[in-house]
């Protein structure tokens, strides 16, 4: 099954 | 001094239709270009990043920036108080820890105004990179809500192929599997109901089910969904709010494990 990948491993914080 | 006004309180009721399913407070942030949102959802799979432009509004005066973080839950009881028709003001004295709804009817007769207390709230931002994407599908929303809400009886994850030909949804679970798949169209007559596909390469993602019915809570706003994918990046669920600005939805894929 495939898992959910969190935003924030993409996405930076600013 | 902020205030900004609608002639219909529809819209800004379907604005809120679309986001308060993903989020429970959000914070608006307002400037001189108009209003703006940048959330994540609790489990911080999704983002919602709304603009709605201050020339859009029938009336709009920002002197000075502010944020507002409102209970979405509290809004919503707020606007269910607006007829659709009502004229709808938003207004605030800066530095203020409330801000005030005001609703006018028509003809003027009935004039309500509801006061709501603002939250601070520590929002994080993200910084979203400009992506040229693989593939970008624009098609009619319903079309869109459809497939999601049809799919997702099946199975808690969506594979979403796009090649030049088309578009195909699948989905597997435990009944079995489905698919729909969704040839580019050519009908350059009725441009609203077309399905266009621009692609550089072919497109394979994942993503959760649940996720996508979320984003078409904001079906009401258009009658188009522009879907923007490329591998291993965010997807892009974008709807215009003509003559006022968009909503976006970014949604992380499912990834093998």
């Amino acid at each position: 099954t495939p898992i959910q990948n969190d935003l924030t491993e993409y996405f930076s914080l600013i | 001094m902020f205030e900004a006004r609608l002639t219909s309180a529809a819209t800004l009721k379907k604005v809120l239709e679309a986001v308060k399913e993903l989020l429970n407070e959000a914070s608006f942030d307002c400037s001189d270009s108009g209003i703006q949102l940048q959330a994540m959802d609790n489990s911080h799979v999704s983002l919602v990043s709304l603009t709605l432009r201050s020339d859009g509004f029938d009336k709009y005066r920002c002197d000075r920036s502010l944020t507002m973080g409102m209970n979405l839950a509290s809004m919503s009881k707020i606007l269910k108080c607006a007829n659709n028709d009502d004229t709808v003001t938003i207004k605030a004295q800066d530095d203020a820890d409330t801000v005030t709804f005001v609703f006018e009817s028509k003809k003027q007769e009935k004039i309500s105004d509801y006061e709501m207390k603002l939250m601070n709230l520590d929002q994080e931002h993200l910084g979203i990179p400009e992506t040229d994407f693989s593939c970008v599908i624009r098609m009619p929303s319903v079309e869109f809500a459809r497939i999601v809400r049809d799919l997702a009886q099946f199975g808690e994850t969506v594979l979403i192929c796009c090649t030049k030909e088309g578009v195909k949804f699948s989905v597997s679970g435990d009944v079995g599997s489905a698919n729909v798949k969704l040839a580019q169209t050519n009908n350059f007559d009725k441009e609203e109901e077309s399905v266009s596909i621009e692609m550089q390469e072919p497109v394979s993602l994942s993503f959760a089910c649940q996720y996508l019915i979320s984003f078409t809570k904001a079906t009401p706003l258009s009658p188009r969904v522009q879907l923007s994918m490329s591998s291993n990046v965010p997807l892009v669920v974008e709807y215009e709010i003509a003559e006022l600005g968009y909503i976006r939805y970014y949604l992380a894929p499912k990834i093998e494990d």
